[in-house]
């Protein structure tokens, strides 16, 4: 463990309070893409199949039992509570998920560690993550103003890895033998994805103004 | 087979 990987979980862990805390206190999910939140709960599922037979450590262990909880209590709420699922924007959140879906899983096939289940499905769930957020991000641009807590979440997610490319940096440096190519490059083009919103976070913040999202 | 990486992160 490094003070990278660290704080990129625990940042990774802030965005998913942040969502829970914006669920719970107003009781919507107005602005919140239910495609993203279905697709990171595949990425969860089947990344950590090996939850019951490697165990790693007690923090690994906890804080992927969280990660899965939490990422189905929201995909549940956001279907089934009576008073969020009505704030949900269904015309809003028309990206077809269903292709990434199908991409990553093409993609699992081709490119992998090792032609094993566990393996394949890891590097799924690796690629899965990495466009997980484009429904997310469409949905923002589509409905123009963006609540707070919704951009606070946007960004610590994206931020968190962010924190992981220097992690792997780190990792390579003190281990040239280390090599993550699949997580490495995946967890490029992720955190590419949220250039633009990055872009006008900042300015948003600078200018003191609300995230705003050009259509 | 190949080694696959340890897959110690979250």
């Amino acid at each position: 463990m490094n003070i990278f990987r660290f704080l990129g979980d625990m940042t990774h862990l802030i965005s998913i309070l942040i969502l829970l805390l914006k669920i719970y206190a107003t009781k919507s999910c107005s602005g919140i893409s239910l495609k993203t939140q279905e697709l990171y709960a595949l990425v969860f599922l089947t990344r950590y199949l090996d939850l019951f037979t490697d165990f790693i450590s007690v923090y690994n262990t906890v804080m992927k039992l969280v990660f899965i909880a939490s990422s189905l209590a929201i995909v549940w709420c956001m279907r089934n509570h009576p008073l969020v699922r009505r704030s949900y924007d269904k015309q809003l959140d028309t990206f077809r998920h269903y292709f990434l879906l199908l991409a990553s899983f093409l993609l699992a096939l081709l490119l992998h560690e090792k032609f094993a289940f566990q393996e394949v499905l890891w590097a799924f769930s690796i690629y899965l993550e990495a466009v997980a957020i484009l429904p997310q991000l469409v949905l923002l641009q589509r409905s123009g103003n963006v609540d707070n807590l919704t951009g606070q979440y946007v960004f610590f997610l994206g931020a968190y890895r962010a924190l992981y490319i220097f992690n792997w940096i780190y990792r390579y440096f003190i281990d040239p033998h280390f090599t993550r190519w699949i997580a490495c490059v995946s967890g490029l083009v992720q955190t590419a994805l949220y250039a633009d919103f990055f872009y006008y976070y900042f300015i948003s913040w600078k200018n003191n103004a609300k995230l705003q999202l050009p259509a | 087979g190949a080694r696959s990486s340890p897959k110690d992160e979250l």
